[in-house]
């Protein structure tokens, strides 16, 4: 199994959503962050000051997935969450050894 | 007679009140210390862990523990330290040390009651519980050794952790028996011929929890000062691992100066449950040792 | 050591805290993450329409562990974790290569 | 190429993030979490009694490199984390297989 980590702007989180239930992905998890690369925060008004954000609000996605499905899901990924701006963000892929659900005890693919 | 059981008694309280005075000042710095309390001399609790005053932490926690396990047992059974350990940190204790508690865990999963050597192990976390173990033995050298290292290794498999608890060991026996200052002196020599990191002639006021340091800061504070109370405000004013510091200068210098030289106000702050309950530890302890032919 | 990670329902977490203190577990790290899955989010009223809130709000825990305890904290975790009911989430292992405790630069196992 | 996951003290993040851009680090995700470890969280008043909080705010870092830095970045995230005080955090490595940067569909360590 693969864990698939994608990184991309929080307005995406739907179409990227979308496409990944269209290939039949059963399920995924979802966390707040925030990002620090080439794109620059804004500057925002804090308290009558000019303030530089230099964080950036991004959504991580995070799915474990069978292997054979990895290079599908990334396609989708890339291409769903494009913009072809600065901050359109990352996709990594790396190993999962053991898997279950918690609700049955099921393992490995199953348990997906 | 009725003073071995005395000393013993203070040696043991000794620990206690090191434990709960160093705890306010754990992991700070002389500076901090200096600006927070100009000097701290009584027990107050807070400290990093938020303690009541009078409260005492692993120190005092797992000597009791060991102490328990072998008033039940009527004799040295080290399984039953073992165990006493795991129940102690399933009661989920105010604090526990990491290299401790991954002592206690090996034993939880492989029941093995000693850890393999490890470079990292050189902390003073076996050296802290010496109290019990010291009086238990108490008239018999062989047995001290035996025992020492075997409660020493459930955690702690280092040369230098190892030195430090039959060097302490001996101390405190020895003060339990009427040593003077002289022959204290000699068998801190004796460590440092085995092992010359441990010099402390040249204190710089190091006084963290790698046992080298702990020892240095008891050692110097114990021959710099004329009595029990001096000792332990010098020791805790040091910061650092300070209740363990705090804790080792107690029991030897609780065993050395006798159960008057205890200031009353320290005893009586401290945790009603543990004074008694140390008291009580430290008289059976010296009627199931050797020395108590002597009683 | 292997890194295990358990996606479950927020109100368990005491729970299963409880039980890897009782493994003698030194510690972990927690985040508030959103699920997707099987198990369908509710409808909430929000400015006078109904929405499915789809994202249901998971904890994770994420620890770090000798690879030997792996299947004993599993076990726990499942456990504890488990009542039954669709979205009682999922636990993953991966593998760690290498750790460090920063306050004292102490590595592997004597980090954890 | 490796993820090098650090957990924080939050008032270090600004400190890390100098020294890692320092050493040419292009971009990071950084995320709030909660530890429980050996350091205590304090008591807070809550509604009159007296409560202690168990888990204590810190800031996750997560960053991935090519292979041949771990060393380095490792060496400078401690430097700069630790106070010596209990709780100062953890630095853990793990492996990435694969790695895109979405904006342009780059793989491997152009994607950076
Ligand atoms: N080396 C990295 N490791 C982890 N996350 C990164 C890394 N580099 C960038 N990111 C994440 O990707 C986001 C986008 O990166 P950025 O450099 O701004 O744009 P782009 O990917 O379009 O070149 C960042 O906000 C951050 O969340
Ligand atoms: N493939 C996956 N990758 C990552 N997280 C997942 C995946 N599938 C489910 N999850 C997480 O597990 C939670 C429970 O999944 P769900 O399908 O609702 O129930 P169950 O595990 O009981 O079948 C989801 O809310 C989500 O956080
Ligand atoms: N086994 C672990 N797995 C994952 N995170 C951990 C683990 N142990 C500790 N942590 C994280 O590291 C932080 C610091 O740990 P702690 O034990 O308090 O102090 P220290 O690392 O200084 O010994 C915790 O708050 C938690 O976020
Ligand atoms: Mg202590
Ligand atoms: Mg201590």
């Amino acid at each position: 199994m693969k864990r698939i980590e994608c990184i991309i702007k929080p307005f995406k989180l739907d179409d990227v959503k979308g496409a990944l239930t269209n290939l039949g992905i059963s399920g995924m998890t979802v966390s707040e962050v925030r990002g620090f690369g080439r794109q620059k925060g804004h500057t925002e008004l804090y308290r009558g000051a000019e303030y530089q954000i230099d964080f950036i609000p991004k959504v991580k996605i995070d799915l474990v997935i069978p292997a054979d499905q990895v290079d599908e899901i990334i396609e989708a990924v890339q291409k769903e969450a494009c913009t072809g701006r600065i901050g359109d963000g990352k996709i990594f892929v790396s190993d999962i050894d053991q898997a279950m659900r918690i609700r049955t005890g099921e393992t490995g693919i199953d348990s997906l | 007679a009725e003073r071995l059981i005395e000393r013993a008694r203070a040696c043991f309280l000794g620990l206690a009140l090191g434990d709960a005075l160093g705890a306010t000042t754990e992991f700070m710095t002389p500076v901090e210390i200096r600006m927070k309390f100009k000097v701290h001399r009584k027990i107050r609790g807070g400290g990093w862990l938020g303690l009541k005053p009078g409260q005492v932490t692993d120190d005092t926690e797992m000597s009791l523990a060991l102490a328990r396990a072998l008033l039940e047992q009527g004799g040295w059974n080290l399984q039953a330290v073992a165990e006493q350990f795991l129940a102690w940190m399933r009661a989920k204790p105010v604090d526990i040390g990491a290299t401790v508690r991954r002592g206690i865990n090996r034993y939880r999963r492989s029941g093995e009651l000693q850890t393999p050597y490890n470079d990292w192990d050189a902390g003073n976390g076996a050296v802290m519980r010496m109290a019990p173990v010291a009086i238990m033995t108490l008239g018999d050298d062989e047995a001290l050794v035996r025992c020492a290292l075997e409660q020493a290794r459930l955690t702690h498999n280092h040369p230098l952790s190892d030195a430090g608890c039959l060097c302490v060991g001996r101390m405190v026996q020895a003060a339990l028996l009427g040593a003077d200052r002289f022959r204290l002196h000699q068998l801190t020599r004796g460590l440092v011929a085995e092992h010359p990191n441990f010099r402390f002639n040249n204190y710089h006021g190091q006084a963290s929890g790698y046992v080298v340091e702990t020892l240095q800061t008891v050692f110097h504070y114990l021959f710099t000062t004329g009595s029990f109370e001096e000792c332990l405000i010098g020791v805790v004013n040091q910061g650092g691992d300070a209740d363990t510091t705090g804790a080792i200068a107690g029991m030897i210098a609780g065993a050395f100066y006798g159960l008057g030289a205890l200031p009353r106000a320290w005893l009586r702050r401290l945790d009603r449950k543990v004074r008694e309950e140390v008291e009580d530890a430290a008289e059976r302890l010296v009627r199931l040792s050797p020395a108590r032919e002597r009683l």
